[in-house]
């Protein structure tokens, strides 16, 4: 057996789960109980347990979908990937996923949801693949012939026990104390409070955090963000950067300095870069961008500069007419001075000093507040 | 229409493979240029580390078992960290 890299573990008990929707595949109440099973797989040989919960946050979230459903995984359709989780931690850590392509069923005719979903389970608890082919946690799906007859296996049990220890002897002591998750030893600044950045972007499918010299790289899979020196990825970018932002369908991030700004894809600084922004229709007056971000729905980059904001066509390339306008009137509860922004499950994430506000650009309001470092797992 | 068929079906399964180590066993994704010489080094070495983790014989080659390997129904977390 494995664990995840930093055995990330949860600290507390019961742990909550909520099943988010539903196949067509099966009736509700037969997904209700194959994921009921599956957590009993694990209840009884770890002092953990769960407890149900119907609307809201879980600590365990599990969603059926089909290819990309917003966590830079997609799913392949039918065969092949069948579901995949992420381990223990808060937002989309614990949570589970499984491919509605796939046809799922109660017995072995199709993908039994009982036998992937224990899989699934193993690893919002911490457990990674096995290389051991009886393994639950064996990465390829093996069909039983008799599902009654199902047990973990020795590896399965020496695995989770690793990180939650043997079940209570009496049920009385099922109830562990709560704790939240201890942030693990990393760089005293990541978990400084009153942390700020110079930008913040995506770059396909993690996210880069700026600040001075440096950049923090998170990969969603990975709880422990890097920490790199600009210069080691891009030597020809300078520090201390304004703006950053990703447009995903050209594989490209855009870095912004003063009235200059870069294009990188991956490791490469493209030719021909930098350029003056006033190439991207600013006016003269427009010495800096304080921050940028690419809505892929609408194919737009918005720009940010001091209480006003432009959008930018990427298709066009050339901005918007009637732009400028004030930040505050189109991005109610945006109100603040903006040092970086970026895009992730559908959300904008304005960051102002030490503050993080999450803003549902459909609705039109700042959906939750939290602090700028939030993402690196302090 | 493709020129040479055999070498359609051979780039489909091309695909997979790099497709495969990359999702799975961490091939670096700027080998790509590489993926069409099956021999070449850091291909071996990753289709090794996945035969060995799947509990296949360890021959560094595309034989039928890996091949067949490939195309089974699994999860879509990696066999080892990134």
């Amino acid at each position: 057996f494995s664990t995840f890299p930093g055995m990330p573990k949860w600290r507390k008990s019961p742990l909550t789960y909520r099943i988010v929707n539903y196949t067509l595949d099966l009736p509700s109440t037969a997904v209700d109980a194959a994921i009921d099973r599956a957590l009993k797989v694990w209840e009884e040989v770890t002092p953990l347990t769960f407890s149900r919960v119907y609307e809201g946050d879980a600590d365990i979230m599990i969603t059926f979908a089909v290819r990309d459903h917003g966590d830079f995984t997609p799913f392949d359709g039918p065969g092949n990937v069948l579901a995949h989780a992420f381990p223990p931690g808060q937002g989309i850590y614990g949570d589970a996923h499984f491919d509605d392509d796939e046809q799922w069923t109660k017995d072995t005719s199709g993908t039994n949801l009982f036998l992937v979903a224990a899989h699934e389970l193993g690893h919002s608890l911490g457990l990674y693949h096995s290389a051991n082919p009886e393994a639950l946690m064996y990465p390829i799906y093996k069909s039983f012939a008799d599902l009654e007859q199902f047990h973990l296996s020795a590896d399965d049990v020496n695995g989770i026990q690793s990180l939650y220890g043997p079940p209570p002897t009496s049920p009385e002591d099922r109830l562990v104390p709560t704790e939240s998750v201890p942030p693990p030893p990393g760089n005293p600044a990541t978990c400084d409070p009153a942390l700020s950045f110079d930008a913040v972007s995506t770059l396909r499918g993690e996210m880069l955090f700026f600040k001075d010299r440096h950049f923090w790289r998170k990969h969603l899979r990975v709880l422990e963000p890097e920490f790199h020196l600009i210069s080691s990825f891009w030597p020809s970018l300078p520090s201390d950067i304004d703006a950053a932002y990703e447009v995903t369908s050209k594989d490209t991030v855009f870095i912004f300095k003063g009235n200059r700004f870069w294009a990188i894809r991956g490791n490469e600084v493209q030719a021909g870069y930098p350029r003056g922004i006033e190439t991207l229709g600013f006016p003269s007056t427009v010495r800096k961008i304080d921050a940028a971000v690419w809505h892929k729905d609408k194919r737009m980059t918005y720009f940010f500069v001091d209480d006003k904001y432009w959008r930018f066509d990427e298709k066009k390339q050339s901005m918007e007419p009637g732009l400028p306008k004030k930040i505050a009137d189109d991005f109610p509860g945006i109100d603040s001075k903006i040092d970086a922004v970026f895009e992730a499950f559908g959300f904008f994430y304005f960051f102002s000093g030490s503050t993080q506000l999450q803003y549902d650009p459909n609705a039109m309001k700042v959906t939750h507040v939290l602090k700028s470092n939030s993402w690196l797992n302090c | 229409y493709p020129l040479d068929g055999v070498s359609t079906n051979q780039d489909s399964s091309m695909d997979l493979v790099q497709q495969y180590l990359e999702n799975y066993y961490n091939l670096e994704k700027d080998v790509r240029q590489f993926v069409r010489r099956k021999d070449s080094g850091p291909v071996v070495k990753k289709i090794r580390e996945m035969q060995k983790f799947l509990g296949l014989k360890v021959t560094g080659k595309l034989d039928s078992d890996t091949m067949e390997m490939m195309h089974k129904p699994r999860c879509g977390v990696p066999d080892v960290a990134h």
